[in-house]
């Protein structure tokens, strides 16, 4: 069979200024993975030498300079997987490993489980070799900026919703008074649209009948068009 | 997220994937990465996929299980990793990206988010891409 190896960094909204960083990694990746499954003579060792390599790199989305969670913490998931045995290995809700691959890896060739998530998988880390680093080392500037801008799309989400609810709401405001669910939601689908045209498409009617709708959607984080 | 997909000359396949989530996620969320037939799968009968994008809709889609069984039944790998991405994006209005290779040494490489860069190596080949039509 003609060896082969394929990586991906990502499908999501990639700026434009960062595309050629994007291609260099990619392409340090692809030659990194197959080299190591040539050198190994197997595709396991390739693909994790890989995704590895991409781990590392601050750039991606993965590992150090991953995503950072609603408390600003970065906090992964990795899987490993071979076609012979279809013996799979993953970890979930890691906050303490530099390479949640490796991890996955040692779930995959050391225990009898697939699927190990948070502090019981970053134990199985550590016991097996996984040296613990402190979350703050896994924060990259770039991750920190995308926190920054999200957080302050949702504040302003937040702060709209709670001025919405002192208007609209009939406890809040007598003279609104108990009107039908029907008029109060064109009310808040007018009052989304003129506010947040970007999510006015989120909130139909169908969607947005009451407050809890309208603070589940402004509670649920920015999804602009971001992707894991 | 980062994925690899790969098929070593004895022609076996494996398939891994790493990822830190979404921005501003609730803690304790799990996306398809860490879910076999969701994220990813691999089978040296019929090859192995490697998915990315929305997390929560490729795991209601099931897209890496769906892609699978497409080539299982004898679909190329590029038109299963197409017709998996549509189907997510039209049934669940969720967008993301696939990488493939099939058992026989068939390639798929598909996307419908904005951009995905990707690269490829052979024993003497390297290409890469981040634009569609690369």
């Amino acid at each position: 069979t003609k060896p082969m190896l394929i990586v991906h960094a990502g499908a999501s909204k990639i700026p434009d200024e960062l595309c050629m960083a994007y291609l260099r990694g990619v392409r340090e990746a692809a030659n990194s993975g197959f080299i190591a499954m040539m050198e190994s003579k197997s595709a396991r060792d390739g693909v994790e030498a890989a995704v590895m390599a991409m781990e590392n790199n601050p750039l991606f989305f993965a590992g150090t300079g991953g995503a950072l969670n609603l408390e600003g913490k970065v906090e992964c998931d990795a899987a490993i997987m071979e076609g012979r045995t279809m013996k799979a290995g993953a970890v979930g809700g890691v906050k303490t490993v530099r390479n949640p691959i490796r991890a996955a890896r040692m779930v995959m060739d050391k225990s009898d489980h697939v699927l190990l998530v948070g502090e019981g998988a970053e134990k199985f880390a550590a016991r097996n070799g996984l040296p613990a680093v402190d979350n703050s080392n896994l924060i990259t500037e770039y991750a920190l900026k995308n926190f920054k801008k999200n957080q302050v799309f949702n504040r302003s989400i937040h702060n709209s919703y709670s001025a919405w609810y002192q208007r609209f709401c009939p406890i809040q405001n007598p003279c609104c008074c108990l009107s039908s669910l029907f008029r109060r939601s064109i009310r808040m689908k007018l009052y989304i649209k003129t506010h947040f045209p970007h999510l006015s498409d989120r909130a139909s009617s169908k969607e947005v009948t009451s407050k809890t709708d309208l603070k589940r959607i402004c509670s649920t984080p920015a999804m602009d068009g971001s992707c894991d | 997220s980062v994925g690899a997909v790969a098929l070593d000359a004895q022609g076996r396949t494996a398939v891994a994937l790493s990822t830190g989530g979404i921005t501003g996620k609730l803690p304790g969320r799990l996306g398809d990465s860490a879910l076999p037939g969701c994220g990813f799968y691999a089978d040296d009968n019929v090859g192995t996929v490697c998915c990315t994008g929305h997390g929560e809709m490729i795991m209601r889609a099931a897209l890496a299980q769906r892609i699978i069984s497409a080539i299982s039944r004898g679909e190329r790998p590029q038109k299963a990793c197409q017709e998996g991405l549509d189907f997510m994006r039209l049934r669940l209005d969720g967008y993301g990206g696939v990488i493939a290779i099939s058992a026989s040494g068939g390639i798929g490489l598909s996307f419908s988010a904005f951009r995905m860069p990707w690269a490829y190596r052979t024993t003497d080949e390297l290409h890469y891409g981040i634009e569609k039509g690369d």
